[in-house]
């Protein structure tokens, strides 16, 4: 997890999880993968995610959770993915 | 814009809502408000239109919920997720359900509900999320002033390339613009369209345009002024067809499509009904005029180039009809938009041309400006 953080010494590990929420509920599929979709676990995955997540935003995209990442995912919202379902 | 995956949308133009479960932060008034006000958002800019239901299942249930409320999102508490919307379909398809662990509010000191419902309305229709930060449809929560509202060109981009354009206000896909009081407007008295309905209503006549209506005294022609059919019917919202009064009942009907309202002066009696109530045919799909006749207590109604009579003391529709209007009212040539009786003549409203037609010579007497009725 600290490799996803720029400074890890001022990010705390509830920001972790919430950035491990977030990309869970919003860019996630539901449902099961969809057919002939390769799965990668761990590291990878949530790295993608949060590129994904911050091209969506206009972020820079860095695949780690910078200041300006954690300011989006901490901003109330509608509760639909961004990647439709 | 964003559109879902295979691109769901309503097959139909006529929706229903429903609000199945209110919150605690407002009152249901003001929810309802801010419901109606969220939908008409969005029937600004397609050919959508929508009516409430206070039973039964309706296209678009509307609830507020807490926690996992059985559709496997769950709410997660104050702030985060603030809403859901389900996309166009059967079943679970168009609704919306909203956190009741926010604070909702109609102004700024909590989460606005009109700017999460009309976001909320924009997925029970069928749009994504937009990554344009402009856009109603963005991801996350930005007030938004309800009165004055303007739908952004993105989603006026994105609805529209599901349901194509609304035709009469194309121009201005946003809230309408409302006519400065004096009805001399140009931009009123030179409209060469007609209404859509008149009606009287205990001594008051009322013109009905889209989504404006004018209320007039019938012997004074001075101080009429236009207001939002909204905000005196708030479920009629926009383009009523027809609608009459029952003078000895003081009851009025209002026309929309297959559907009805009857109303005790402003007063709603009650959710909509349809127009089959009356013995119309299935092939009737709405009412282009009604007019209600003291004298035989029946009401006339038009649909296309016939008209139906219904006898409102038997409450059923009379036998041998319908018949052609051009052959029992000659001298009125074009379709029939609204009509009403005042003082024993009959009124007909036939695009700019309003027809005074005597009922006892059974021909046209005069003929006028539909828009010199509300002062043009």
């Amino acid at each position: 997890a600290s490799t996803l953080f720029v400074s890890p010494a001022r990010s705390t590990r509830r920001d972790y999880y919430i950035a491990q929420a977030y990309l869970d509920r919003y860019y996630t599929k539901k449902g099961g993968h969809q057919i002939g979709e390769i799965v990668v676990k761990g590291r990878n995955t949530m790295e993608r995610k949060i590129k994904e997540m911050q091209a969506f935003f206009g972020l820079q995209v860095t695949g780690k959770l910078d200041y300006s990442t954690m300011k989006v995912m901490k901003r109330p919202r509608c509760g639909v993915p961004d990647i439709a379902n | 814009y964003r559109l879902f995956p295979g691109e769901p949308k309503w097959k139909k133009n006529t929706l229903t809502y429903r609000v199945s479960k209110y919150t605690s932060s407002m009152s249901h008034a003001e929810v309802d408000k801010a419901v109606d006000m969220a939908l008409q958002a969005w029937s600004n800019a397609v050919p959508l239109n929508f009516v409430r239901q206070n039973t039964g299942e309706a296209d678009i249930m509307i609830s507020f919920e807490l926690g996992d409320h059985g559709d496997s999102y769950p709410f997660d508490g104050p702030r985060g997720t603030l809403a859901h919307a389900f996309a166009p379909g059967e079943g679970l398809g168009g609704d919306t359900h909203f956190d009741n662990a926010e604070k909702w509010t109609m102004g700024t000191n909590g989460f606005n509900l009109f700017t999460v419902a009309a976001h909320e309305f924009g997925h029970a229709l069928g749009l994504a999320h937009s990554s344009d930060p402009s856009a109603l449809m963005y991801p996350t929560y930005r007030y938004q002033h309800p009165y004055g509202f303007r739908l952004p060109k993105d989603d006026v981009k994105g609805i529209q390339a599901l349901y194509g354009p609304r035709k009469a206000v194309t121009e201005r896909p946003n809230v309408p613009h409302i006519p400065p009081h004096k009805p001399s407007d140009p931009d009123i008295c030179d409209s060469t369209s007609s209404f859509d309905a008149v009606t009287m209503l205990g001594k008051e006549l009322l013109f009905f345009k889209d989504r404006i209506f004018w209320r007039r005294q019938v012997h004074l022609a001075a101080g009429i002024r236009p207001s939002t059919i909204t905000s005196s019917f708030p479920q009629l919202m926009s383009n009523v067809d027809a609608a009459y009064e029952v003078t000895e009942k003081g009851i009025a009907f209002f026309f929309k499509g297959p559907h009805y309202w009857i109303t005790r002066g402003f007063q709603m009696q009650g959710p909509p009904r349809t127009i089959y109530d009356f013995g119309f045919p299935r092939h009737v799909q709405q009412i282009d005029a009604a007019v209600y006749l003291r004298e035989p207590r029946k009401t006339l109604f038009f649909v296309g180039e016939d008209y139906y009579s219904y006898d409102e003391v038997k409450r059923k529709m009379e036998k041998d009809y319908p018949k052609n209007i051009e052959e029992e009212f000659s001298g009125i040539t074009g379709k029939i938009d609204a009509a009403v009786e005042v003082n024993g003549y009959l009124y007909f409203f036939s695009g700019p041309k309003a027809y005074k037609y005597d009922i006892e010579k059974e021909d046209v007497v005069n003929v006028v400006k539909s828009s010199s009725w509300i002062g043009c």
